[in-house]
């Protein structure tokens, strides 16, 4: 879970500093970005409500403050914003946002508010990368940069899958169908990049996606 | 709360 956890951050930072060294986000989905504000901020209200440690509450906190953050670069930076692609990043994301709302109100644990935006930030989650994905076809010679931020982000959910697999064989009780059948989406979505990915590093090439 | 009903992942 930690390595998990780490890839996601440096992910993160990943992105930050491709956008900020090279004040560039062409690439990058701001589509894909605004999904995963979205997923934080409706998984992590409970921040100030329950506290489970001091390590989760600052990644909460980081994952929210980062997401908002390389949002306002590629909207209101006068420069990095002239280099956002949005003709090309025009996947429809309300095609993923209320899809996956309609199914956390049908399918969740407790039938509450926080509950339901928590299972919503969940199923969002798993399908977040799509118009990423779809903008990196689009792209022909994506940087490096670009490349290792959506494999960090891949593999984090990768790892979780093994923290998963352990907790559910050394922890009684342990059982998240919701977010194990959810997790899984998530990774599966990433095969056909992974492949691409680790074929054009052992190459030596940069990445091109098929399209 | 038994410990695998709170939410203590990411």
């Amino acid at each position: 879970r930690e390595a998990g956890d780490m890839t996601h951050l440096f992910s993160i930072i990943v992105l930050l500093l491709k956008i900020n060294a090279t004040k560039s986000c062409s690439g990058v989905s701001l589509k894909t970005q605004e999904l995963y504000l979205l997923v934080f901020v409706t998984r992590y209200l409970d921040l100030f409500q329950s506290y489970i440690s001091l390590y989760n509450s600052c990644m909460k906190f980081i994952f929210i403050v980062s997401s908002g953050c390389i949002i306002g670069y590629m909207r209101k930076h006068k420069v990095v914003s002239q280099t956002y692609d949005a003709e090309q990043d025009t996947f429809r994301v309300a095609f993923l946002v209320w899809p996956s709302f309609l199914l956390a109100a049908v399918i969740n644990q407790k039938l509450s508010v926080m509950e339901i935006l928590w299972t919503f930030s969940i199923y969002l989650e798993s399908v977040a990368i799509l118009p990423q994905l779809v903008l990196l076809q689009r792209t022909k010679n994506v940087d490096n940069l670009t490349s290792n931020y959506v494999f960090l982000l891949g593999s984090y959910r990768g790892l979780y899958l093994l923290n998963w697999i352990y907790r559910c064989l050394t922890e009684e009780g342990y059982r998240q169908w919701i977010v194990w059948i959810s997790g899984l989406l998530q990774t599966a979505i990433y095969c056909d990049f992974f492949y691409y990915y680790l074929k054009s590093w052992r190459k030596n090439e940069r990445l091109s996606l098929p399209s | 709360l038994k410990r695998h009903q709170v939410k203590d992942e990411l």
